[in-house]
Protein backbone atom coordinates (compact mmCIF):
# COMPACT_ATOMS: atom_id res chain seq x y z
CA UNK A 1 0.00 0.00 0.00
CA UNK A 2 1.43 3.24 -1.22
CA UNK A 3 0.65 5.50 2.17
CA UNK A 4 0.83 9.50 0.79
CA UNK A 5 0.44 12.70 2.81
CA UNK A 6 -1.01 16.21 0.98
CA UNK A 7 0.95 18.47 3.15
CA UNK A 8 1.07 22.39 3.01
CA UNK A 9 0.92 24.62 5.67
CA UNK A 10 0.07 27.70 3.75
CA UNK A 11 -3.73 27.60 3.82
CA UNK A 12 -6.07 27.32 0.29
CA UNK A 13 -3.13 26.05 -1.81
CA UNK A 14 -5.43 22.51 -2.89
CA UNK A 15 -4.87 19.89 -0.66
CA UNK A 16 -8.65 19.04 -0.21
CA UNK A 17 -9.24 19.31 -4.05
CA UNK A 18 -6.61 17.09 -4.78
CA UNK A 19 -7.20 14.42 -2.05
CA UNK A 20 -10.61 14.32 -2.95
CA UNK A 21 -10.34 13.95 -6.70
CA UNK A 22 -6.99 12.07 -7.35
CA UNK A 23 -8.49 9.40 -5.03
CA UNK A 24 -11.74 8.94 -6.99
CA UNK A 25 -9.26 9.09 -10.02
CA UNK A 26 -7.02 5.97 -8.57
CA UNK A 27 -10.00 3.80 -7.31
CA UNK A 28 -12.21 4.56 -11.22
CA UNK A 29 -8.57 2.95 -12.78
CA UNK A 30 -9.44 -0.21 -10.32
CA UNK A 31 -7.04 0.98 -6.97
CA UNK A 32 -8.27 0.33 -3.94
CA UNK A 33 -8.06 3.73 -1.71
CA UNK A 34 -8.15 4.87 1.24
CA UNK A 35 -9.11 9.00 1.97
CA UNK A 36 -8.15 9.91 5.32
CA UNK A 37 -9.74 13.61 6.57
CA UNK A 38 -7.11 15.27 9.24
CA UNK A 39 -8.49 18.79 9.16
CA UNK A 40 -11.01 20.40 12.07
CA UNK A 41 -11.87 21.71 8.70
CA UNK A 42 -14.23 18.72 7.97
CA UNK A 43 -13.37 19.60 4.41
CA UNK A 44 -12.96 16.24 2.68
CA UNK A 45 -15.45 15.00 4.46
CA UNK A 46 -18.09 16.82 3.87
CA UNK A 47 -16.93 16.99 -0.04
CA UNK A 48 -17.64 13.41 -0.59
CA UNK A 49 -21.17 13.76 1.65
CA UNK A 50 -20.27 12.32 5.04
CA UNK A 51 -22.34 14.02 7.28
CA UNK A 52 -20.72 14.44 10.23
CA UNK A 53 -23.09 13.99 12.76
CA UNK A 54 -24.02 10.75 11.58
CA UNK A 55 -20.44 8.42 11.24
CA UNK A 56 -20.55 6.34 14.24
CA UNK A 57 -16.63 6.59 14.09
CA UNK A 58 -13.85 9.26 12.76
CA UNK A 59 -10.24 9.85 12.77
CA UNK A 60 -11.26 11.57 16.03
CA UNK A 61 -12.03 7.64 17.30
CA UNK A 62 -8.50 6.47 15.96
CA UNK A 63 -6.25 8.97 17.08
CA UNK A 64 -8.01 9.61 21.00
CA UNK A 65 -10.27 6.05 21.11
CA UNK A 66 -8.06 3.56 20.06
CA UNK A 67 -10.54 2.42 17.32
CA UNK A 68 -8.78 0.76 14.80
CA UNK A 69 -8.63 2.82 11.70
CA UNK A 70 -10.41 -0.09 9.45
CA UNK A 71 -13.04 0.21 12.08
CA UNK A 72 -13.45 3.91 10.82
CA UNK A 73 -13.95 3.44 6.53
CA UNK A 74 -16.77 4.24 5.05
CA UNK A 75 -17.03 3.49 1.52
CA UNK A 76 -18.37 6.45 -0.60
CA UNK A 77 -17.70 4.65 -4.20
CA UNK A 78 -16.65 1.47 -6.08
CA UNK A 79 -12.96 0.91 -4.48
CA UNK A 80 -12.90 4.49 -2.67
CA UNK A 81 -13.57 4.82 1.48
CA UNK A 82 -13.15 7.49 3.64
CA UNK A 83 -12.04 7.97 7.35
CA UNK A 84 -14.09 11.19 8.21
CA UNK A 85 -13.01 13.82 10.65
CA UNK A 86 -15.78 15.60 12.76
CA UNK A 87 -15.64 18.90 14.88
CA UNK A 88 -14.19 17.32 18.11
CA UNK A 89 -11.02 16.71 15.98
CA UNK A 90 -10.25 20.02 16.61
CA UNK A 91 -9.80 19.15 20.70
CA UNK A 92 -7.33 15.68 19.69
CA UNK A 93 -3.98 18.36 19.69
CA UNK A 94 -4.68 19.29 23.13
CA UNK A 95 -5.72 16.23 23.93
CA UNK A 96 -2.69 14.34 22.81
CA UNK A 97 -0.09 17.01 24.46
CA UNK A 98 0.71 14.64 26.87
CA UNK A 99 0.40 11.02 25.72
CA UNK A 100 3.74 9.22 25.62
CA UNK A 101 3.15 8.45 21.80
CA UNK A 102 1.54 11.35 20.63
CA UNK A 103 3.13 11.62 17.32
CA UNK A 104 2.50 7.84 16.38
CA UNK A 105 -0.86 6.99 17.05
CA UNK A 106 -2.29 6.91 13.35
CA UNK A 107 0.72 4.64 12.29
CA UNK A 108 -0.10 2.91 15.52
CA UNK A 109 -3.73 2.22 14.94
CA UNK A 110 -3.41 2.07 11.30
CA UNK A 111 -1.12 -1.22 11.85
CA UNK A 112 -4.15 -2.54 14.45
CA UNK A 113 -5.81 -4.53 11.73
CA UNK A 114 -4.52 -5.57 7.96
CA UNK A 115 -6.23 -3.21 5.41
CA UNK A 116 -6.21 -4.45 1.62
CA UNK A 117 -5.94 -1.75 -0.30
CA UNK A 118 -3.35 -0.19 -2.68
CA UNK A 119 -3.64 3.33 -1.73
CA UNK A 120 -4.15 5.55 1.22
CA UNK A 121 -4.21 9.14 0.86
CA UNK A 122 -4.44 12.00 3.79
CA UNK A 123 -5.53 15.47 3.72
CA UNK A 124 -3.51 17.75 5.95
CA UNK A 125 -4.93 20.44 7.83
CA UNK A 126 -2.83 24.15 6.68
CA UNK A 127 -0.57 23.58 10.29
CA UNK A 128 2.35 22.13 11.62
CA UNK A 129 0.42 20.96 14.91
CA UNK A 130 0.25 17.25 15.92
CA UNK A 131 -2.39 16.16 13.49
CA UNK A 132 0.23 16.73 10.55
CA UNK A 133 2.81 15.13 12.71
CA UNK A 134 0.90 12.19 13.20
CA UNK A 135 0.34 11.82 8.87
CA UNK A 136 3.76 12.46 8.47
CA UNK A 137 4.58 9.69 10.69
CA UNK A 138 2.60 7.21 9.13
CA UNK A 139 3.07 7.79 5.54
CA UNK A 140 6.49 7.46 3.27
CA UNK A 141 5.92 10.00 0.65
CA UNK A 142 4.38 13.70 1.12
CA UNK A 143 3.20 15.19 -1.92
CA UNK A 144 2.82 19.17 -1.44
CA UNK A 145 0.26 21.14 -3.65
CA UNK A 146 1.44 24.39 -4.28
CA UNK A 147 0.16 27.30 -5.63
CA UNK A 148 2.19 29.42 -8.38
CA UNK A 149 2.53 32.23 -5.88
CA UNK A 150 5.13 33.70 -4.07
CA UNK A 151 3.30 33.43 -0.32
CA UNK A 152 2.80 29.87 -0.69
CA UNK A 153 6.84 29.98 -1.29
CA UNK A 154 7.70 31.60 1.64
CA UNK A 155 6.05 28.84 3.95
CA UNK A 156 8.25 26.08 2.14
CA UNK A 157 11.73 26.48 4.24
CA UNK A 158 9.54 25.74 7.19
CA UNK A 159 7.57 22.27 5.55
CA UNK A 160 10.52 21.12 4.37
CA UNK A 161 12.54 21.31 8.15
CA UNK A 162 9.15 19.75 9.53
CA UNK A 163 9.97 16.41 7.18
CA UNK A 164 13.10 16.60 8.16
CA UNK A 165 12.45 16.82 11.81
CA UNK A 166 9.92 14.19 11.35
CA UNK A 167 12.68 12.24 9.06
CA UNK A 168 15.00 12.17 11.87
CA UNK A 169 12.92 11.83 15.20
CA UNK A 170 9.96 10.16 14.25
CA UNK A 171 10.01 7.96 10.31
CA UNK A 172 12.90 7.41 8.76
CA UNK A 173 11.37 6.36 5.71
CA UNK A 174 9.78 9.91 5.40
CA UNK A 175 10.21 11.11 1.77
CA UNK A 176 8.97 13.99 -0.49
CA UNK A 177 8.01 12.33 -3.67
CA UNK A 178 7.05 15.38 -5.56
CA UNK A 179 5.21 18.94 -5.70
CA UNK A 180 1.83 19.67 -7.67
CA UNK A 181 1.17 23.02 -8.92
CA UNK A 182 -2.32 23.66 -8.55
CA UNK A 183 -5.10 26.60 -9.22
CA UNK A 184 -2.50 26.70 -12.52
CA UNK A 185 -2.49 29.78 -14.58
CA UNK A 186 0.18 29.68 -17.16
CA UNK A 187 0.18 33.16 -17.92
CA UNK A 188 1.26 35.10 -15.49
CA UNK A 189 4.95 35.75 -15.54
CA UNK A 190 4.50 35.07 -11.27
CA UNK A 191 4.08 31.02 -12.32
CA UNK A 192 7.60 30.77 -14.33
CA UNK A 193 9.01 32.35 -12.04
CA UNK A 194 7.71 30.44 -8.82
CA UNK A 195 7.99 26.99 -10.86
CA UNK A 196 11.81 28.07 -11.64
CA UNK A 197 12.72 28.77 -8.24
CA UNK A 198 11.39 25.56 -6.97
CA UNK A 199 12.80 23.64 -10.09
CA UNK A 200 16.29 25.30 -9.45
CA UNK A 201 15.70 24.56 -5.45
CA UNK A 202 15.04 20.63 -6.14
CA UNK A 203 17.89 20.65 -8.92
CA UNK A 204 20.27 22.34 -6.12
CA UNK A 205 19.42 19.24 -3.30
CA UNK A 206 19.87 16.40 -5.42
CA UNK A 207 22.96 14.89 -3.50
CA UNK A 208 21.64 15.65 -0.26
CA UNK A 209 20.61 13.24 1.92
CA UNK A 210 17.35 15.38 2.99
CA UNK A 211 13.67 13.74 2.36
CA UNK A 212 13.40 15.88 -0.72
CA UNK A 213 16.68 15.06 -2.48
CA UNK A 214 14.75 12.71 -4.77
CA UNK A 215 11.72 14.91 -5.24
CA UNK A 216 10.15 15.93 -8.55
CA UNK A 217 7.99 18.82 -9.95
CA UNK A 218 5.01 16.88 -11.46
CA UNK A 219 4.32 17.48 -15.21
CA UNK A 220 0.78 17.34 -14.25
CA UNK A 221 -0.85 20.63 -13.44
CA UNK A 222 -3.75 20.87 -12.19
CA UNK A 223 -5.48 24.23 -14.14
CA UNK A 224 -7.73 27.01 -12.38
CA UNK A 225 -11.16 25.70 -13.22
CA UNK A 226 -14.12 27.35 -11.41
CA UNK A 227 -15.56 23.53 -11.70
CA UNK A 228 -13.22 21.71 -9.23
CA UNK A 229 -14.47 25.03 -6.87
CA UNK A 230 -18.39 23.81 -7.48
CA UNK A 231 -17.87 19.94 -7.05
CA UNK A 232 -18.10 20.22 -3.38
CA UNK A 233 -21.54 21.97 -3.21
CA UNK A 234 -22.92 18.86 -5.13
CA UNK A 235 -21.03 16.63 -2.40
CA UNK A 236 -19.36 15.16 -5.98
CA UNK A 237 -16.02 14.12 -6.91
CA UNK A 238 -14.81 16.17 -10.34
CA UNK A 239 -15.69 12.59 -12.24
CA UNK A 240 -19.07 12.80 -10.77
CA UNK A 241 -20.05 16.48 -11.41
CA UNK A 242 -18.24 17.38 -14.90
CA UNK A 243 -16.07 14.28 -16.11
CA UNK A 244 -15.67 16.29 -19.47
CA UNK A 245 -13.97 19.72 -17.63
CA UNK A 246 -10.00 20.50 -17.39
CA UNK A 247 -10.51 19.86 -13.89
CA UNK A 248 -11.26 15.74 -14.81
CA UNK A 249 -8.53 15.61 -17.07
CA UNK A 250 -5.91 17.48 -15.07
CA UNK A 251 -6.75 14.51 -12.13
CA UNK A 252 -6.95 11.51 -14.47
CA UNK A 253 -3.62 12.51 -15.75
CA UNK A 254 -1.90 13.15 -12.32
CA UNK A 255 -3.46 9.58 -11.40
CA UNK A 256 -1.52 8.04 -14.51
CA UNK A 257 1.64 9.82 -13.66
CA UNK A 258 1.07 9.51 -10.01
CA UNK A 259 0.93 5.13 -9.98
CA UNK A 260 4.17 5.73 -12.65
CA UNK A 261 6.05 7.21 -10.11
CA UNK A 262 9.71 5.51 -9.15
CA UNK A 263 9.53 5.85 -5.13
CA UNK A 264 12.32 4.47 -4.01
CA UNK A 265 11.74 2.48 -1.23
CA UNK B 1 -9.05 53.35 17.72
CA UNK B 2 -10.76 50.89 15.75
CA UNK B 3 -9.40 47.17 16.51
CA UNK B 4 -10.48 44.53 13.67
CA UNK B 5 -9.36 40.69 13.53
CA UNK B 6 -8.98 39.40 9.53
CA UNK B 7 -10.55 35.68 10.70
CA UNK B 8 -11.30 32.92 8.46
CA UNK B 9 -10.04 29.54 9.79
CA UNK B 10 -10.55 28.61 6.18
CA UNK B 11 -6.97 28.84 4.40
CA UNK B 12 -5.42 31.35 1.37
CA UNK B 13 -9.35 33.02 1.22
CA UNK B 14 -7.21 36.39 1.17
CA UNK B 15 -6.53 37.29 5.08
CA UNK B 16 -2.99 38.67 4.95
CA UNK B 17 -3.38 40.48 1.55
CA UNK B 18 -6.11 42.29 3.12
CA UNK B 19 -5.30 43.25 6.21
CA UNK B 20 -1.38 44.41 4.66
CA UNK B 21 -3.24 46.28 1.66
CA UNK B 22 -6.10 47.77 3.92
CA UNK B 23 -3.93 48.88 5.96
CA UNK B 24 -1.37 50.60 3.42
CA UNK B 25 -4.76 52.24 1.72
CA UNK B 26 -5.79 53.86 5.52
CA UNK B 27 -2.07 55.12 6.17
CA UNK B 28 -2.12 56.62 2.66
CA UNK B 29 -5.64 58.65 3.15
CA UNK B 30 -3.71 59.92 7.04
CA UNK B 31 -5.21 57.07 8.90
CA UNK B 32 -2.59 56.04 11.80
CA UNK B 33 -2.63 52.48 11.66
CA UNK B 34 -0.88 49.60 13.62
CA UNK B 35 -1.06 45.70 11.42
CA UNK B 36 -0.09 42.83 13.83
CA UNK B 37 1.31 39.83 12.21
CA UNK B 38 -0.46 36.78 14.52
CA UNK B 39 -0.12 34.03 11.84
CA UNK B 40 3.48 31.70 12.65
CA UNK B 41 3.97 31.51 8.72
CA UNK B 42 4.91 34.93 8.84
CA UNK B 43 3.32 35.90 5.64
CA UNK B 44 2.40 39.49 6.51
CA UNK B 45 5.99 40.26 8.46
CA UNK B 46 7.30 39.05 4.81
CA UNK B 47 4.93 41.00 2.46
CA UNK B 48 6.28 44.13 4.35
CA UNK B 49 9.86 43.49 3.96
CA UNK B 50 10.15 42.47 7.94
CA UNK B 51 13.10 40.26 7.92
CA UNK B 52 12.09 38.20 11.04
CA UNK B 53 15.63 37.84 12.00
CA UNK B 54 16.02 40.89 12.54
CA UNK B 55 13.56 42.06 14.53
CA UNK B 56 14.00 42.80 17.89
CA UNK B 57 10.60 42.39 19.58
CA UNK B 58 8.10 39.97 17.68
CA UNK B 59 4.51 39.29 18.89
CA UNK B 60 5.80 36.39 20.58
CA UNK B 61 7.58 38.27 22.97
CA UNK B 62 4.23 40.05 23.34
CA UNK B 63 2.35 37.13 23.99
CA UNK B 64 4.91 34.76 26.25
CA UNK B 65 7.33 37.68 27.53
CA UNK B 66 5.59 40.43 28.82
CA UNK B 67 6.59 42.88 26.27
CA UNK B 68 4.15 45.99 25.40
CA UNK B 69 2.76 45.66 22.56
CA UNK B 70 4.10 49.21 22.00
CA UNK B 71 7.03 48.35 22.45
CA UNK B 72 7.48 45.80 19.53
CA UNK B 73 6.25 48.70 16.47
CA UNK B 74 8.42 48.26 13.16
CA UNK B 75 7.28 51.33 11.25
CA UNK B 76 7.70 50.23 7.54
CA UNK B 77 6.06 53.32 5.44
CA UNK B 78 4.42 56.97 6.94
CA UNK B 79 1.89 56.12 9.35
CA UNK B 80 2.00 52.16 9.06
CA UNK B 81 3.36 49.88 11.80
CA UNK B 82 4.13 46.27 12.05
CA UNK B 83 4.30 44.45 15.07
CA UNK B 84 6.03 41.16 13.22
CA UNK B 85 5.63 37.33 13.63
CA UNK B 86 8.78 35.03 13.95
CA UNK B 87 8.39 31.17 13.67
CA UNK B 88 8.89 30.65 17.57
CA UNK B 89 5.05 31.95 17.34
CA UNK B 90 4.28 28.22 16.20
CA UNK B 91 4.84 27.35 19.77
CA UNK B 92 3.03 30.38 21.77
CA UNK B 93 -0.01 28.27 21.45
CA UNK B 94 1.14 25.02 23.58
CA UNK B 95 3.43 27.99 26.01
CA UNK B 96 0.68 29.45 26.85
CA UNK B 97 -1.83 26.60 27.63
CA UNK B 98 -1.65 26.45 31.32
CA UNK B 99 -1.22 30.69 31.91
CA UNK B 100 -3.92 31.75 33.95
CA UNK B 101 -4.77 34.34 31.17
CA UNK B 102 -4.04 32.63 28.12
CA UNK B 103 -6.86 33.98 26.00
CA UNK B 104 -6.31 37.66 27.27
CA UNK B 105 -2.81 38.17 26.91
CA UNK B 106 -2.48 40.01 23.65
CA UNK B 107 -5.57 42.52 25.14
CA UNK B 108 -3.30 42.58 28.35
CA UNK B 109 -0.27 43.84 26.80
CA UNK B 110 -2.09 46.44 24.18
CA UNK B 111 -3.13 48.17 26.75
CA UNK B 112 -0.12 47.88 29.18
CA UNK B 113 1.66 51.16 27.12
CA UNK B 114 -0.74 53.95 25.64
CA UNK B 115 -1.11 53.64 21.76
CA UNK B 116 -1.96 56.80 19.67
CA UNK B 117 -3.32 55.08 16.44
CA UNK B 118 -6.48 55.22 14.50
CA UNK B 119 -6.61 51.87 13.28
CA UNK B 120 -5.06 48.69 14.86
CA UNK B 121 -5.23 45.41 12.13
CA UNK B 122 -4.73 41.60 12.88
CA UNK B 123 -4.03 38.56 10.29
CA UNK B 124 -5.46 36.04 12.09
CA UNK B 125 -4.14 32.65 11.16
CA UNK B 126 -6.20 29.86 9.36
CA UNK B 127 -6.88 28.30 12.66
CA UNK B 128 -8.97 28.64 15.89
CA UNK B 129 -6.50 27.92 18.49
CA UNK B 130 -5.16 30.02 21.27
CA UNK B 131 -3.67 32.88 18.75
CA UNK B 132 -7.01 33.23 17.20
CA UNK B 133 -8.70 33.51 20.03
CA UNK B 134 -6.23 36.43 21.82
CA UNK B 135 -7.09 38.59 18.89
CA UNK B 136 -10.89 37.99 19.48
CA UNK B 137 -10.62 38.48 22.73
CA UNK B 138 -8.51 41.69 22.06
CA UNK B 139 -10.49 43.38 19.42
CA UNK B 140 -14.15 44.73 19.32
CA UNK B 141 -14.44 43.94 15.39
CA UNK B 142 -14.36 40.92 13.05
CA UNK B 143 -14.00 41.12 9.02
CA UNK B 144 -14.52 37.88 7.47
CA UNK B 145 -12.64 37.58 4.10
CA UNK B 146 -14.24 34.60 2.24
CA UNK B 147 -13.87 33.51 -1.16
CA UNK B 148 -16.80 32.95 -3.07
CA UNK B 149 -16.53 28.92 -3.28
CA UNK B 150 -18.11 26.37 -1.45
CA UNK B 151 -15.68 24.89 0.85
CA UNK B 152 -15.34 28.22 2.35
CA UNK B 153 -19.00 28.46 3.34
CA UNK B 154 -19.32 25.12 5.08
CA UNK B 155 -16.75 26.44 7.68
CA UNK B 156 -18.83 29.39 8.85
CA UNK B 157 -20.61 28.02 10.74
CA UNK B 158 -17.56 26.94 13.25
CA UNK B 159 -16.60 30.72 12.36
CA UNK B 160 -19.19 32.14 13.76
CA UNK B 161 -19.79 29.85 16.79
CA UNK B 162 -15.81 30.59 17.67
CA UNK B 163 -17.40 34.21 17.82
CA UNK B 164 -20.32 33.40 19.64
CA UNK B 165 -18.23 31.38 22.26
CA UNK B 166 -15.51 34.50 22.64
CA UNK B 167 -18.35 37.07 23.37
CA UNK B 168 -20.42 35.06 25.98
CA UNK B 169 -17.30 34.05 27.51
CA UNK B 170 -14.51 36.30 27.09
CA UNK B 171 -15.04 40.03 24.89
CA UNK B 172 -18.53 40.75 25.60
CA UNK B 173 -17.63 44.00 23.04
CA UNK B 174 -16.86 41.29 20.05
CA UNK B 175 -18.83 42.00 17.02
CA UNK B 176 -19.01 40.88 13.46
CA UNK B 177 -18.72 44.15 11.47
CA UNK B 178 -18.37 42.69 7.84
CA UNK B 179 -17.82 39.61 5.41
CA UNK B 180 -15.60 41.14 2.71
CA UNK B 181 -15.50 38.79 -1.09
CA UNK B 182 -12.15 38.61 -1.82
CA UNK B 183 -10.55 36.98 -4.84
CA UNK B 184 -13.90 37.72 -6.16
CA UNK B 185 -14.70 36.18 -9.96
CA UNK B 186 -17.98 38.10 -10.71
CA UNK B 187 -18.68 35.37 -13.67
CA UNK B 188 -19.19 31.77 -12.37
CA UNK B 189 -22.52 30.95 -11.31
CA UNK B 190 -20.98 29.77 -7.92
CA UNK B 191 -20.08 33.43 -6.87
CA UNK B 192 -23.60 34.15 -7.39
CA UNK B 193 -24.87 31.66 -5.11
CA UNK B 194 -22.53 31.65 -2.46
CA UNK B 195 -23.12 35.67 -2.19
CA UNK B 196 -26.93 35.15 -2.20
CA UNK B 197 -26.49 32.45 0.81
CA UNK B 198 -24.66 34.44 2.70
CA UNK B 199 -27.09 37.72 2.51
CA UNK B 200 -29.80 35.35 3.42
CA UNK B 201 -27.83 33.97 6.38
CA UNK B 202 -27.13 37.34 7.59
CA UNK B 203 -30.72 38.79 7.31
CA UNK B 204 -32.17 35.86 8.72
CA UNK B 205 -30.47 36.49 12.16
CA UNK B 206 -31.15 40.66 12.23
CA UNK B 207 -32.75 40.67 15.58
CA UNK B 208 -30.93 37.48 16.90
CA UNK B 209 -28.64 38.89 20.08
CA UNK B 210 -25.34 37.08 17.81
CA UNK B 211 -22.62 38.64 17.48
CA UNK B 212 -23.31 38.98 13.79
CA UNK B 213 -26.70 40.60 14.14
CA UNK B 214 -25.30 43.78 12.59
CA UNK B 215 -22.86 42.36 10.00
CA UNK B 216 -23.25 43.54 6.31
CA UNK B 217 -21.56 42.46 2.95
CA UNK B 218 -19.01 45.34 1.92
CA UNK B 219 -20.09 46.27 -0.83
CA UNK B 220 -16.31 46.34 -2.43
CA UNK B 221 -15.58 43.24 -3.61
CA UNK B 222 -11.60 42.41 -4.07
CA UNK B 223 -11.35 41.23 -7.48
CA UNK B 224 -8.82 38.13 -8.63
CA UNK B 225 -6.13 40.27 -9.94
CA UNK B 226 -2.10 38.47 -10.11
CA UNK B 227 -0.63 41.51 -9.53
CA UNK B 228 -1.86 41.35 -5.54
CA UNK B 229 -0.26 37.72 -5.36
CA UNK B 230 3.16 39.67 -7.22
CA UNK B 231 3.03 42.44 -4.75
CA UNK B 232 4.73 40.33 -1.87
CA UNK B 233 7.66 39.02 -3.36
CA UNK B 234 8.64 42.61 -3.95
CA UNK B 235 8.00 42.96 -0.29
CA UNK B 236 5.54 45.75 -1.26
CA UNK B 237 1.86 47.40 -0.95
CA UNK B 238 -0.30 46.86 -3.88
CA UNK B 239 0.19 50.75 -3.71
CA UNK B 240 4.11 50.47 -4.19
CA UNK B 241 4.63 47.81 -6.55
CA UNK B 242 1.45 48.63 -8.87
CA UNK B 243 -0.96 51.81 -8.06
CA UNK B 244 -2.79 51.94 -10.99
CA UNK B 245 -4.10 48.01 -11.17
CA UNK B 246 -7.55 46.90 -10.10
CA UNK B 247 -6.38 45.35 -6.80
CA UNK B 248 -5.16 48.65 -5.89
CA UNK B 249 -8.31 50.64 -6.98
CA UNK B 250 -10.48 47.79 -5.22
CA UNK B 251 -8.54 47.91 -1.99
CA UNK B 252 -8.91 51.67 -2.11
CA UNK B 253 -12.20 51.73 -2.32
CA UNK B 254 -12.12 49.19 0.74
CA UNK B 255 -10.42 51.75 2.77
CA UNK B 256 -13.53 54.47 1.75
CA UNK B 257 -16.02 51.78 2.94
CA UNK B 258 -14.47 50.53 6.35
CA UNK B 259 -13.84 54.45 6.89
CA UNK B 260 -17.94 54.82 6.51
CA UNK B 261 -18.85 51.75 8.35
CA UNK B 262 -21.45 52.59 10.97
CA UNK B 263 -20.02 50.91 14.46
CA UNK B 264 -22.62 49.69 17.19
CA UNK B 265 -20.59 50.77 19.87
N1 LIG C 1 -7.74 23.95 -9.64
C1 LIG C 1 -8.67 24.67 -9.01
N2 LIG C 1 -9.39 25.57 -9.71
C2 LIG C 1 -10.33 26.34 -9.09
N3 LIG C 1 -10.61 26.29 -7.78
C3 LIG C 1 -9.91 25.42 -7.04
C4 LIG C 1 -8.92 24.55 -7.59
N4 LIG C 1 -8.41 23.80 -6.60
C5 LIG C 1 -9.05 24.18 -5.48
N5 LIG C 1 -9.96 25.14 -5.73
C6 LIG C 1 -10.81 25.86 -4.78
O1 LIG C 1 -9.95 26.73 -4.04
C7 LIG C 1 -10.27 26.68 -2.65
C8 LIG C 1 -9.05 26.11 -1.90
O2 LIG C 1 -8.83 24.77 -2.24
P1 LIG C 1 -8.78 23.64 -1.11
O3 LIG C 1 -9.85 23.86 -0.10
O4 LIG C 1 -8.73 22.32 -1.77
O5 LIG C 1 -7.36 23.98 -0.50
P2 LIG C 1 -6.73 23.46 0.86
O6 LIG C 1 -5.27 23.56 0.69
O7 LIG C 1 -7.30 22.15 1.19
O8 LIG C 1 -7.27 24.56 1.90
P3 LIG C 1 -7.09 24.52 3.50
O9 LIG C 1 -5.69 25.04 3.73
O10 LIG C 1 -8.14 25.47 4.04
O11 LIG C 1 -7.28 23.12 3.92
C9 LIG C 1 -11.50 25.80 -2.52
O12 LIG C 1 -12.63 26.64 -2.49
C10 LIG C 1 -11.48 24.94 -3.78
O13 LIG C 1 -12.79 24.61 -4.19
N1 LIG D 1 -7.57 39.29 -5.01
C1 LIG D 1 -6.56 38.45 -5.25
N2 LIG D 1 -6.22 38.15 -6.53
C2 LIG D 1 -5.22 37.28 -6.79
N3 LIG D 1 -4.49 36.64 -5.86
C3 LIG D 1 -4.77 36.89 -4.58
C4 LIG D 1 -5.80 37.81 -4.19
N4 LIG D 1 -5.85 37.85 -2.83
C5 LIG D 1 -4.91 37.00 -2.41
N5 LIG D 1 -4.25 36.44 -3.44
C6 LIG D 1 -3.20 35.41 -3.40
O1 LIG D 1 -3.83 34.20 -3.01
C7 LIG D 1 -3.05 33.54 -2.02
C8 LIG D 1 -3.84 33.47 -0.72
O2 LIG D 1 -4.01 34.77 -0.17
P1 LIG D 1 -3.54 35.10 1.32
O3 LIG D 1 -2.23 34.48 1.59
O4 LIG D 1 -3.69 36.56 1.53
O5 LIG D 1 -4.69 34.32 2.10
P2 LIG D 1 -4.73 33.96 3.64
O6 LIG D 1 -6.16 33.81 3.97
O7 LIG D 1 -3.95 34.93 4.41
O8 LIG D 1 -3.99 32.53 3.66
P3 LIG D 1 -3.59 31.68 4.98
O9 LIG D 1 -4.85 30.99 5.37
O10 LIG D 1 -2.52 30.74 4.51
O11 LIG D 1 -3.11 32.66 5.99
C9 LIG D 1 -1.76 34.33 -1.89
O12 LIG D 1 -0.78 33.72 -2.71
C10 LIG D 1 -2.12 35.72 -2.39
O13 LIG D 1 -1.01 36.34 -2.98
MG1 LIG E 1 -8.22 21.53 3.00
MG1 LIG F 1 -2.40 34.59 5.78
Amino acid sequence: MRTIAFFNQKGGVGKTTTTVNLGAALAAVGKKTILIDMDPQTNLSFHLGLETDKVKHSIYDVLCQDVALADALYPVADRLSVVPATPDLAGAEVELVNAADRESRLRKMTAAKPLEYDFLLIDCPPSLGLLTINALCMVTEVIIPLQAHFLALQGMARLLETCSMVRERLNPELLISAILFCQYESAPRLTGEVTEEVEKFLNSSRDSNQPWSTAVVLETHIRRNIKLAEAPSFNKSIFDYAPNCAGAADYQVLAEEVMQMKIPH
